[in-house]
């Protein structure tokens, strides 16, 4: 997959 | 969000609104690391770089922005406004002995590759996509970054931390700085096991460097609770 993995932590 | 990470990450903004107060207020950088300060304005660019592509809240893109800008202004002031004042001499950590290695690290162990698979897209044996070209939309080039700022951040303080040791000192403010700063980091410790237990939130690089990043100062914790308590000074 082409997805971006989100990081929601800061 | 839960109590522990937004606390964590308003006492990292503590510790980032102290420092760059201190030296606003005292016109002076003394016996701060401009080196750990480069690091972390590093850390934060490439850690949000996703701000161009993703949006999570509006809480997370001011705080993204913020991170950002106050980091910048610290260098700045420290290498530019009030260079006159920092202590180059005493700052003698070896960034790249930091650098280069967690470069390296992040690119063999991240979210998106092993090491062999890694080898493979490199090497233009890849299953389903290269690392840049027409369709990318640069999420390979962003995680490994994202894991590179991770790794890096954990270290960051050290060249901070190695000035202070040859020093043999550091000002009641600068402790306050890495007291926050370590708090953050211990916040997030809790607020991860909260996550885990709640969400079934698990991830295993940040939680590894955290952990790195946390026993880092905790040497500095103890001095702090035990000295900084009862003088105006951190002696060593």
């Amino acid at each position: 997959s082409t997805e971006p993995l989100r990081h929601d932590e800061l | 969000m839960n109590i522990f990470r937004l606390t964590g990450d308003l006492s990292h903004l503590a510790a980032i609104i102290i420092l760059l107060l201190k030296i606003w207020k005292t016109r002076s950088c003394a016996g701060i690391s401009g080196k750990s300060q480069i690091l972390f304005a590093l850390v934060f660019t490439t850690r949000y770089l996703d701000l161009l592509t993703s949006y999570i809240s509006l809480y997370n893109t001011f705080m993204k922005v913020v991170y950002i800008g106050c980091a910048y202004a610290t260098v700045y002031l420290i290498y530019m406004k009030f260079k006159a004042t920092y202590d180059g001499n005493h700052d003698t950590f070896r960034a790249e002995f930091l650098v280069v290695p967690v470069g390296g690290l992040s690119f063999l162990v991240n979210h998106d590759f092993t090491p062999l698979e890694f080898l493979l897209v490199i090497m233009y044996v890849s299953y389903d996509m290269a690392l840049c070209g027409p369709g990318s939309n640069c999420s390979h080039c962003f995680q490994i970054l994202w894991t590179f700022s991770i790794y890096l951040e954990s270290v960051a303080i050290l060249p901070q931390l190695f000035m202070i040791s040859k020093t043999g000192e550091a000002e009641t403010i600068t402790t306050h700085y890495l007291f926050f700063l370590g708090l953050y980091r211990a916040l997030y410790l809790i607020n991860w096991i909260w996550r885990f237990y709640f969400e079934g939130f698990f991830d295993l690089i940040a939680i590894v460097a955290g952990v790195v990043q946390t026993i880092l100062y905790c040497d500095f914790f103890y001095l702090y609770v035990t000295k900084v308590v009862y003088s105006e000074r951190l002696p060593l």
